[in-house]
């Protein structure tokens, strides 16, 4: 099964 | 701020191709152009929107401005505009409001409209410069038709890519489907070429429900860029040459 990631994840709020 | 555009078309094809995914937003205008940034309210993808002055018939920001807007009330208001109209978009500082005006180009019909703006608080996200792992260049209307076939057979969508073609693969209740498609060059016709440049092989799996918001855009664009690492989001671009472009970023799905 597979899970949704956020893309918050990934970038950095600035 | 007073920015005028000869056609409405393509203004009325940007807010089209991102209203659906983002509601509210704020267009950000400096002197190189007007942009947003904005995530869909779960925060699983990312559209970045770009028009550069140099794509406007005329162009001004003497300060920088932030106008909160209704992406779906600025789309009643360009459903005023012929598509041949030009669009004039006007906002004075500290007004409350923006103006849009829209002419016919025999001049013989002028419309105006004021849309008030909104207080948006905008979380912006720093997009780190990446070198991706495989790009596919495309033709946008292929990209829209793989993800709507694929969509009647599953909610996800494997894409690989290899050296010398892309794959990309469903499963759902009823079965399974899959596209492949082969790097293919065009000397006489660039728009309908297949470009795949390959650094190292990617297998990254997404929902279509996103991608298929995402080809909202393919209007704008003859071509489509997919950007791909492993374990990082998908970057779609939609290239408009001397206009700017629209990007959506799109986390993938990981394994459990």
């Amino acid at each position: 099964d597979s899970k949704q990631s956020k893309i918050t994840a990934f970038f950095v709020k600035t | 701020f007073e920015a005028k555009w000869d056609h409405a078309s393509t203004l009325k094809k940007v807010i089209d191709a991102v209203k659906d995914l983002i509601g509210d937003t704020s267009w950000d205008c400096t002197n190189t152009g007007m942009s947003l940034q904005s995530m869909d309210s779960s925060h699983v993808a990312l559209v970045h929107v770009l028009l550069k002055s140099e794509g406007f018939e005329s162009y001004r920001c003497d300060r920088n401005v932030s106008m909160g807007i209704s992406l779906n009330s600025m789309a009643k208001v360009l459903k005023c505009a012929g598509n041949d109209d030009s669009v004039t978009l006007r906002h004075e500082s500290e007004s409350s409001v923006v103006n849009f005006a829209f002419e016919s180009h025999k001049e013989e019909r002028v419309s105006e409209f004021e849309l008030k703006l909104m207080n948006i608080d905008t979380e912006h996200l720093g997009i780190p410069e990446t070198e991706y792992d495989s790009i596919i260049k495309m033709p946008s209307a292929d990209l829209r038709r793989t993800c709507a076939d694929l969509s009647q057979f599953g909610d996800s969508v494997t894409i690989s890519c290899a050296k010398s073609d892309v794959r990309f693969e469903t499963s759902g209740d009823i079965g399974t489907g899959n596209v492949r498609l082969s790097a293919r060059g065009s000397s006489d016709k660039p728009e309908t070429e297949i470009a795949i440049e390959m650094i190292n092989p990617v297998s990254l799996t997404f929902a279509l429900k996103y991608l298929n918001f995402f080809t909202k855009a393919a209007p704008l664009s003859d071509t489509v860029k997919l950007c791909m690492s492993n374990n990082h989001p998908l970057c779609v671009e939609f290239p408009m040459p001397e206009v700017g472009y629209i990007r959506y970023y799109l986390a993938p799905k990981i394994d459990e």
